[in-house]
């Protein structure tokens, strides 16, 4: 059983340091990692710039991205998403990966033209993303 | 055995009709939203632009609304932190119906008092009234260089149906302002809380006429400079409504977790407030657990 191992052996050696930073990288920065991302709408492309006064512009941001399993503690997330990960990867692939998602929001102030033609302005809860998470 | 197969009729039909009755109470009767909850924002945002065609508001409220827009938000939307009011609802109604009673007199600054009628249709029942104003939009050419004192005579009156006035003496009430003129749009703002306060949880409409009268503190002679009081009453005044809106989809800068203080709760707010002890086992509990930690 010595050629298979002698051949191995005789393999041109590809520089260890490229292989290894390649196989750290998907641990230590996983492409396209769940974030939060910036969607800037005018109300005038909803064409609702006819009663939505104010702000001219809205940027309700979303979230994308994956959860993998060595990026999961660093949302802040449950344990649960680890542990969703893990079935996900050794016992059943049916189960999905944990979802990436908004986390926390901010409000949004808003004035609308009334139909009856009063002018308002209010303040509405959880508008704007400003975090995301793995669940 | 008679009796009780009767028994047995009435309860099983009792058990049908409250089976019956817990569906036609919530199902909605046109399909729309029953609550009345939803502000327009969210029901364009679940079913799309559509609806009425909308009135046009007066130019020179939305220049007022715009400005108190930018004192309260970012130009991105977000509510400033900075501001220590409790509302985070505002309504500004521009009179739906006007009978001008005397005209105004110039020389004295008396203005045209009138009849007003406002529609208040738009206030949901979430929307605690807070503050009350009336906004008058002056526009005046001359500058004074003395103070100016105004005296409002407000009179409230019962809806249509009964057609007669509040009982007692219209409400007057004086109030001192130094009106620094120059600029092109001058607002003068009438706090008329104590008056509306009872009226805007009841009524849909509120009725009122206004005499309201400015003269010169100073009663020296008029120089060159100081041309008979000019004040043109651009338009009625607006009423405009300071409310804080309860519902969860308002924000509510006061919240527990948002470490401000609770507004002063009204009377009828204690037994409600009672019935969500929530908010404040949470809070309570937020505070043991960050000391346990």
């Amino acid at each position: 059983g010595q050629e298979p191992v002698i051949s191995e052996l005789r393999k041109p050696l590809v520089p260890a340091s490229r292989n290894l930073s390649e196989y750290f990288k998907q641990f230590l920065f996983p492409q396209n990692e769940c974030e939060l991302h910036d969607f800037r709408l005018s109300f005038s492309q909803l064409k609702w710039d006819n009663w939505i006064v104010a702000p001219r512009r809205y940027n309700p941001r979303y979230c994308k991205g994956d959860c993998p399993r060595a990026a999961g503690h660093r949302y802040g997330s449950a344990a649960h998403a680890l542990v969703q990960n893990i079935i996900h990867e050794t016992l059943d692939p049916s189960v999905p990966r944990p979802s990436c998602v908004p986390a926390s929001y901010s409000p949004l102030s808003v004035l609308t033209v009334e139909p009856d033609g009063s002018v308002a302005y209010k303040e509405y809860e959880d508008m704007i993303a400003t975090r995301c998470t793995c669940r | 055995s008679q009796a009780s197969r009767g028994e047995a009729q009435i309860a099983a039909s009792a058990e049908l009709e409250f089976e019956a009755e817990p569906w036609s109470s919530l199902q909605p009767v046109d399909g729309k939203d029953p609550s009345g909850l939803l502000p327009p924002l969210f029901k364009v945002l679940s079913d799309g632009p559509g609806g009425a065609p909308r009135l046009q508001p007066d130019s020179r409220a939305l220049l007022y609304m715009k400005k108190l827009y930018k004192a309260y938000a970012t130009k991105e939307g977000i509510p400033k932190s900075s501001r220590s009011h409790l509302y985070n609802t505002v309504r500004l109604f521009s009179p739906c119906a006007q009978h001008k009673q005397a005209p105004g007199h110039q020389a004295t600054g008396i203005l045209p008092s009138a009849d007003l009628l406002f529609n208040l249709d738009r206030v949901t029942a979430v929307e605690h009234l807070l503050k009350s104003v009336l906004l008058y939009t002056i526009n005046n050419s001359v500058s004074f260089s003395s103070a100016v004192k105004c005296a409002c005579d407000l009179l409230i009156k019962e809806p249509k149906s009964s057609g007669k006035n509040l009982p007692g003496a219209p409400h007057s009430f004086t109030f001192n302002s130094q009106f620094e003129f120059g600029k092109k749009h001058k607002w003068i703002e009438v706090d008329v809380t104590p008056l509306l306060q009872p009226l805007v949880a009841s009524n849909k409409k509120i009725d009122m006429s206004v005499n309201f009268t400015c003269t010169r503190e100073q009663q020296r002679q008029p120089s060159a400079r100081d041309s008979p009081f000019h004040m043109a009453l651009l338009a009625p005044p607006s009423l405009i409504l300071y409310l804080n809106d309860t519902s969860a989809q308002a924000h509510h800068s006061w919240h527990p977790l948002h470490g401000a203080r609770r507004p002063a709760q009204g009377p009828d707010q204690k037994s409600k407030l009672a019935a969500y002890p929530v908010g404040e086992e949470a809070a309570e509990d937020a505070r043991i657990s960050r000391r346990r930690r």
